[in-house]
Parts: C-alpha cells; structure tokens; sequence
C-alpha cells in the first residue's frame, strides 16, 4: 500500500500543471525511496520525469512497488480542489484501482476527501543514457521562460549556440527574426545569475511549442539548468527541495 | 530543411 503525506499541496499541483498538456495518461510509480513518472508525448519528440524523494514527504510508507496509471486531466481537476498549502494524503492500497486523496486545511477543522479512479497504462519507458554533456547553461527560470515566450512570437523553432561568448538563443522567424544573448553573470551565482560551463561549441535547434510547455515548470524552482551536446537530445532540468522535474526534447537535424 | 527527430531515436527500450 501507498500512503504519502505533503505539507503543501502546492507542489502536486503546480507539477501536474507542468505535464498535463504534454502527457494525457501516465503512471506514477511507487517504492520507498518515492514517487518517479517517465512519459513521452503523443509525437515521441519530448519526455518527461519526475522525481519526488520520499524524504520530502512528511510521512511516506510504500511497502512494494505500484504503479498508479492517472488520467493526468483528472488529477489535475481533482487537485485543484486543494488550496496551496492544504496538507496532501495520498493513498491506495495493493492492487486497488482508486486512489484517495485527503486536503487537512492548514488553519481549520476542514477535511476533504477524493478518490479517483486509476487506470492500467501500458507504457513504454526508455533508457535514458547517463550523458556528459558539451554545456551546461543555468539560469533564472523566468529568464527562460521569457526567452522562449518572446521567440515562439517569431517563429516554430530556436537556434541554441553556446559559445565562449555566451549562449545564444536564435529564431528565423518568416517575417521577423531575433536573437538574445546571455553571457555568464561573474558578480552573480544562480538563483539571479547565468552560470556556462562548456566543453565545446554547441548548436542545435528545437521546436518552441514543447519550450513553451516546460517553462510551466517555473513555479517549482527559480533555476533552470540546460544541459546540451551537438546531435543529442536537449535535457531541460528544474530542481525543487522534494525532487526534480526533467525534460527531454529531441532535435531538429538536417537530413 | 531540419527534420524533427524522434527521442525513440537516442533512446533505447530497455
């Protein structure tokens, strides 16, 4: 059986917000060191997982492993039934298809209680290959977020090029184009500051719209980290106190 | 022309 105890259920719903439009079903699943989703989108071009420590619980007991298969709309409208800092019980027993949930108001006697029904999900998870990557750029997580929002005005794709100038994002948009520089702040570290190391020159290009989606995830953390090499899948990483959320997009490549 | 990739592409089953 399941049973995990969040002090704010804020962060539940704050990384559902940022997978619900990428991801349609998916399963979480369950073992004593927390609680771990992988899925990739309908097209195959993106995938996302998620980490949640069973140490950023306040309570957390899981006794054998158990996928819990969510309709990822569902959770969503079933969380939004909970304030922020609600504190979030989650539970389900062996073998159940329901998954209950209960929000204890923080400052009154209100208990809420939901069940949602789960579902069997055959989905297929990847290996995902341990990567040394060329460069690695972090950065505000709002800078990100407006970086890519202001591109995705221009055109479908942007240009990444990391540089010993810098790491420049590029759009050649059909009838604009533009293109942002961010060089390393030497006076100022992350959260605030851009930080490049790289190995290498790197260039790639991807498709905004899925950017645009990860960029939700700016609400979990105040830095972003983007990890790149030349022809390999673009790792988009955002860490929280209770785990992380991790993003792959595939590249556009010339034939 | 870029051609989009597929993440199946770099990433293997296991």
């Amino acid at each position: 059986m399941l049973e995990a105890r969040l002090a704010e259920a804020a962060i539940l719903k704050r990384l559902l917000d940022s997978i619900k439009e990428l991801v349609t079903d998916a399963n979480f699943e369950c073992n004593e060191e927390g609680i771990n989703l992988q899925a990739m989108d309908n097209s195959h071009v993106a995938l996302v997982s998620v980490k949640l420590s069973a140490s950023g619980f306040k309570k957390y007991r899981c006794d054998r492993p158990l996928p819990l298969g969510v309709n990822l709309g569902s959770f969503t409208k079933v969380l939004k039934c909970a304030k922020d800092d609600d504190v979030c019980i989650i539970k389900a027993a062996d073998d159940a298809d329901i998954l209950s949930l209960t929000y204890e108001a923080r400052n009154s006697d209100r208990i809420a209680e939901y069940e949602m029904k789960l579902m069997d999900i055959d989905a297929d998870t990847l290996n995902i290959p341990d990567t040394d990557y060329d460069a690695r750029v972090s950065m505000p997580s709002a800078e990100f977020t407006r970086i890519v929002r202001d591109l995705s005005q221009l055109g479908e794709s942007v240009r990444i090029e990391v540089s010993k100038e810098g790491v420049r994002f590029i759009s050649d948009g059909e009838a604009a184009n533009g293109n942002i520089l961010l060089r390393q702040t030497d006076d100022d570290a992350p959260p605030e500051g851009v930080t490049i190391e790289m190995n290498q020159h790197v260039n790639l290009t991807f498709s905004l719209k899925y950017l645009v989606n990860f960029a939700k995830s700016s609400t979990l953390s105040n830095v972003v980290q983007l990890m790149l090499s030349n022809d390999v899948p673009l790792l988009v990483s955002y860490d929280f106190n209770q785990g992380h959320i991790r993003y792959y997009l595939a590249p556009k490549i010339g034939d | 022309k870029l051609k989009q990739k597929s993440l199946m592409s770099f990433f293997g089953k296991p």
